[in-house]
């Protein structure tokens, strides 16, 4: 099994402790904050972080595509291309490995759903999230997570997650859509709809190393404050155990169906037509 | 009394409510979110919200000067231009009454302080907050804030500030500093020092209409989480009521005479000059 996921998003929305908080497991190092006297980069970079982990018994190839430097300039115009590009470079890559006379075994390292955080502020989607979706949703699953949202309460939750979705249908943007398969059992389909009806995901990240003790001796993966711990895996605290599901377990398989079928086919048709 | 104090920051960062928190009082209408459909606005516009408040016994004229718009666009250059702008046309107003053959009351709206809202990324301060605050700390009191401080935890506060202040230091960033006076007694230099150490302060807004039910009965303004309450007014929360102190009681004179005697003469002279 293999997975490639992408993360998309300003500096400091904790898309690092996301990963790590799916996995359970440091895979991307904790951000080193550049010295103030440090060259900011002017052009976001693109790295491939590599971890083979199990999940369920199952071993799975993880390739996690960070983005660092989307949307920390001043001028974040045309930040998006680096990302635009890598896609379909990899769909390149892919197209010549299937065109060539001796075909040996496909490497596959086609993009199968890119993660893109919202800042949690409160009122709408801001224009470089609707510049950037607007230019992708076609190209790549788009999986949209509004950011550390155990900066909003439960009502501001619901709300922003209302104005998102309207945003959304209002510039024609697709998100990925769990599909409903009809030879599905009742409880699999309970949950698509789960999942469904909670998109976009508001998500909390924990630092894997920093557990809490509930008062019944559990540990806890969360985040600490004076007013009380959240605990990343409690349903009614965030949508975390949601987007796990949806990604690890649920719909890898349909990610990279749909990757495969539907979105490199379409690049590859409009390709050979140039 | 009066008092003009601007803020500045991005869409969502909080800064409505925390005016309407620092006056407990509705002052900022809540940001209506913008239709999707409506034309983003392409310039920081200058709006000027006046309140007549009474704040220990004393009659307060408020202007707070609110800069929508500010670091919400794709490409923000220059998004600092029109802020500048209403600065040293105040100054410039100022200037012209004080000049004027038959002088009457001179009307001044000189601005006081600037409060500067950061994003609580928890790495350091983004490349907007640092030109931004170049061009400004000359010429306006530069009161810089960690905004929506309850996304921090403790730790990740006071790395934060530590950080904050290393950048500051490094770009020479000059913030207002609250002046010690030698008369004064114990407990104000107790409570000068305790807000200098804080600086700068993570600070909480709550809607003055939601308050809660503490288990002593106490009224809170806060936040309500699932996982528990934040106290705005309880400093183990955040620094809330510190910043209060400091603009509308300790310090709101210090504000006043340093942006007469030292920022405006400093303009005064340059522009004689020219
Ligand atoms: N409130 C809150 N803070 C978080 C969350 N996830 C990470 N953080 C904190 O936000 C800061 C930046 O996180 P990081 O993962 O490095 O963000 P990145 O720059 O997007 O990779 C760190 O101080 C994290 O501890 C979250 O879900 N909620
Ligand atoms: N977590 C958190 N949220 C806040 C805080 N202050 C305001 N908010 C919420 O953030 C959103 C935007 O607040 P608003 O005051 O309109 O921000 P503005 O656009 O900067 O004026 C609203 O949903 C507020 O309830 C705060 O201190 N902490």
């Amino acid at each position: 099994f293999q997975l490639t996921a992408m993360v998309v998003g300003e500096s400091g929305l904790g898309k690092s402790t996301l990963i790590n908080t799916l996995f359970n497991l440091a895979i991307c190092p904790p951000r080193e904050s550049l010295h103030p006297a440090a060259e900011r980069p002017k052009t976001v970079a693109i790295d491939n972080i590599h971890a083979d982990i199990e999940e369920n018994g199952v071993r799975l190839r993880l390739t996690v595509v960070d983005t660092p430097g989307f949307g920390d300039l001043v001028n974040n115009g045309s930040c998006w291309d680096p990302i635009l590009k890598t896609i379909e470079d990899r769909y390149e890559a892919y197209l010549t490995q299937e065109n060539s006379v001796k075909r040996k075994k496909i490497i596959d390292t086609r993009i199968h759903a890119c993660i893109y955080f919202i800042q949690p502020s409160g009122h709408s989607l801001k224009q470089i999230d609707i510049e950037f979706m607007r230019r992708l949703h076609e190209k790549v699953n788009l999986i949209p997570v509004i950011a550390k949202a155990d900066t909003m309460t439960e009502d501001e939750v619901a709300d922003f997650k209302e104005r998102i979705v309207s945003d959304l249908a209002f510039h024609g943007i697709r998100i990925f859509q769990a599909p409903i398969y009809d030879e599905e059992d009742e409880e699999n389909i309970a949950e698509t709809e789960a999942i469904a009806r909670a998109i976009p995901f508001a998500v909390v990240g924990a630092d894997p190393t920093k557990t809490f003790r509930a008062s019944n001796g559990r540990l806890i993966r969360g985040r600490g404050y004076p007013w009380g711990i959240v605990d990343v895996d409690d349903p009614s605290h965030c949508d975390f155990i949601l987007l796990r599901r949806m990604l690890v377990h649920s719909h890898m398989e349909a990610l990279r169906e749909r990757t495969a079928d539907v979105l490199y086919e379409t690049w590859r048709t409009q390709r050979m037509l140039e």
